[in-house]
Order: structure tokens, then sequence, then C-alpha cells
């Protein structure tokens, strides 16, 4: 069973991401 | 047939910040159960099984077509169903009722979008394509 997704946005991305 | 899912890796720590959510480190291999339009994504890591960001998640081998829709510089129209107040200098602060158009619909759940003259990001879960009943 997928449980209800959070209500809060997600964060975004993090630094090591933005160094793509 | 079985359900092949895809796997991910996490490019950082995410620790959880509610119930529903998985917390991941650095390097986990996970696998996507689903993908939600805002971002979150349902993963499966070992025998738990919970809500990753999904710009915490990198492809394992990386897939042939390319997961973002290109921008759409003309702009779709949306309404702003909940209020938010920027917390870095790339977003936007925007009210409850008014409307944007969206340029750009990125997997991480935070959409560009563009508000009179002004562009910036702004988390889709937040909005709702005009004309559509939430």
């Amino acid at each position: 069973t997928i449980k209800r997704p959070p209500e809060n946005p997600p964060p975004r991305p993090p630094p090591e991401a933005r160094k793509k | 047939g079985p359900i092949i899912l895809q796997t991910y890796r996490a490019i950082a720590d995410y620790e959880k910040n509610s119930k529903n959510e998985l917390a991941v480190s650095a390097g986990d291999i996970v696998d996507v159960v689903e993908k939600s339009e805002h971002g979150w994504w349902f993963c499966q890591l070992k025998n738990k099984r919970g809500w990753v960001p999904a710009a915490y998640l990198e492809p394992i081998d990386s897939p042939d077509e390319p997961e973002e829709a290109d921008p759409n510089y003309e702009g779709e129209l949306y309404i702003i169903i909940t209020g938010y107040t920027a917390d870095q200098d790339d977003e936007l602060t925007l009210k409850e009722g008014e409307s944007v158009e969206v340029i750009h619909k990125l997997l991480d759940g935070w959409w560009v979008v563009r508000k009179d003259e002004t562009t910036g990001y702004y988390p889709s879960m937040y909005m709702q394509k005009s004309g559509e009943k939430s």
C-alpha cells in the first residue's frame, strides 16, 4: 500500500544536486 | 509480468520531516514505486518504504529519454491554491487566488513560473491548472 504523500512541498534540491 | 521498478541513488542525506517520509543517506540505492507530480517519490529501501524528495535522487543508469518536460515559454495558466513566501531569492512570493504562467515543470516539484515580469520557483503542490476542479 502506498501511503499518502506529505502535505508540505519537498525541499529545494540539495547543494550536491546543483553542482551538476 | 513482473513489475520492474526504477532504481535511483540518493545524492545527499535526507532526514524525515513527517510520518510517511523515508530517511535516506547519500549513496543509498532505492526502488521508486510511484512518482507524484509534486516532487515526492514513493520509494523502497530494504524493508522500509516512504516518500523521498525527487531532488535528492539521481537515476542509476541514465534513462534513454529525458524525464523532464521541455520548458514552455508561452506559459500554461495556473491558479495559486495555497500562498507561499519565498525562502530563497530565486523563489516567488504569491497569494491564494493569484494566477501565474507555468514555464517549466521540473521533477523536484518546484516549477518555474512567471507572474507579470517576474520569474521564479514555486511549489507545484500549491498550484492548480486553471479551469480544473481540485
